[in-house]
């Protein structure tokens, strides 16, 4: 399912193949802590998406690329009195 | 503030992109707001070139990477012509930058603001209403596995690796959440969209926020 869903084409039996789908199944291990959490309010779902055959790095390393910066703690703009009557 | 805004609803959001294997986020992020903005501004709404910020930004790194602040300063300072993505269209790598004769069209803003907003997220929400959509740099691990739901846990305020757009809020129901837009394709998450609760800074969307001016 997942592979057609997908266009995987990973040849069954290949190396790569079953290094996919060890990640595919850590994937759902994750899938099932990532889900567990007890409050009650969590209405965050996790499962398989087209992501699940890729290790944590593998995703951090292609799609976690935004480098952060430090900018400055927003403060209102000052309106003075007479603005604000 | 209402309870709830969203700038899709004014029809001024482009469709979710895709970046495929290119770790171009910072400039999807931009380059959405930037679309927004214009519509706003009473144009038709268009896709821009996504590629010549990717190319074209000199203080980043392409598909290696970027910052929305430092992009944002170049086309700021510059006032770079972002032309259409018909134009200059989005290729998955990076590649060289090209250039277009001043004649040709284009979009340049006038100028931008980052800040902080964290322990300020209604102030936030006052500037989305205010601005057009904005900039973020979150922390998105756990975004991995993502499929739907409002996200609550799982994800740090300090350790912020991947820029997306938000584009709206949603107060009515038990926990508010910000509307944000992704560029991992439609099939990802909840049409390409992620909501995120509001308030609680949660997985640092408030840390980094920045929007642009037309």
């Amino acid at each position: 399912f997942f592979f057609k869903s997908y266009n995987r084409t990973y040849r069954q039996g290949s190396e790569e193949f079953h290094k996919r789908y060890k990640l595919f199944q850590e994937s759902l291990r994750r899938h099932h802590f990532l889900s567990s959490s007890s409050n009650a309010t969590n209405t965050a779902t996790y499962g398989i998406n087209q992501f699940s055959d890729l290790s944590s790095e593998e995703f951090r390393t292609i799609y976690l690329r935004a480098l952060p910066v430090h900018v400055p703690k927003y403060s209102k703009p000052y309106k003075s009195s007479r603005k604000r009557l | 503030l209402p309870a709830k805004f969203d700038w899709r609803d004014k029809k001024v959001v482009t469709p979710v992109r895709n970046q495929l294997s290119c770790g171009g986020c910072w400039a999807f992020s931009i380059v959405g707001g930037i679309e927004t903005v214009y519509a706003l501004k009473g144009h038709p709404l268009l896709e821009l070139s996504v590629q010549q910020v990717i190319d074209c930004s000199p203080r980043d790194y392409g598909c290696n990477g970027g910052s929305t602040v430092s992009a944002l300063s170049w086309l700021n300072e510059i006032k770079v012509k972002l032309v259409q993505d018909s134009e200059y269209p989005f290729k998955a790598e990076t590649g060289t930058c090209h250039h277009f004769p001043n004649s040709s069209f284009g979009v340049s803003i006038k100028g931008y603001e980052a800040h902080d907003f964290s322990a300020q997220e209604e102030e936030m929400a006052q500037k989305l209403m205010d601005s057009g959509p904005l900039a973020v740099i979150v922390d998105a691990v756990s975004w991995q596995d993502y499929q739907g739901g409002i996200i609550q846990h799982h994800c740090s305020s300090s350790e912020a690796n991947h820029a997306v757009l938000i584009t709206g809020f949603d107060r009515t129901g038990d926990v508010p959440y910000w509307i944000v837009k992704n560029s991992w394709g439609t099939t990802w998450g909840l049409d390409g969209y992620v909501h995120i609760k509001m308030g609680a800074n949660i997985c640092g969307i408030a840390d980094s926020v920045a929007a642009v001016f037309l």
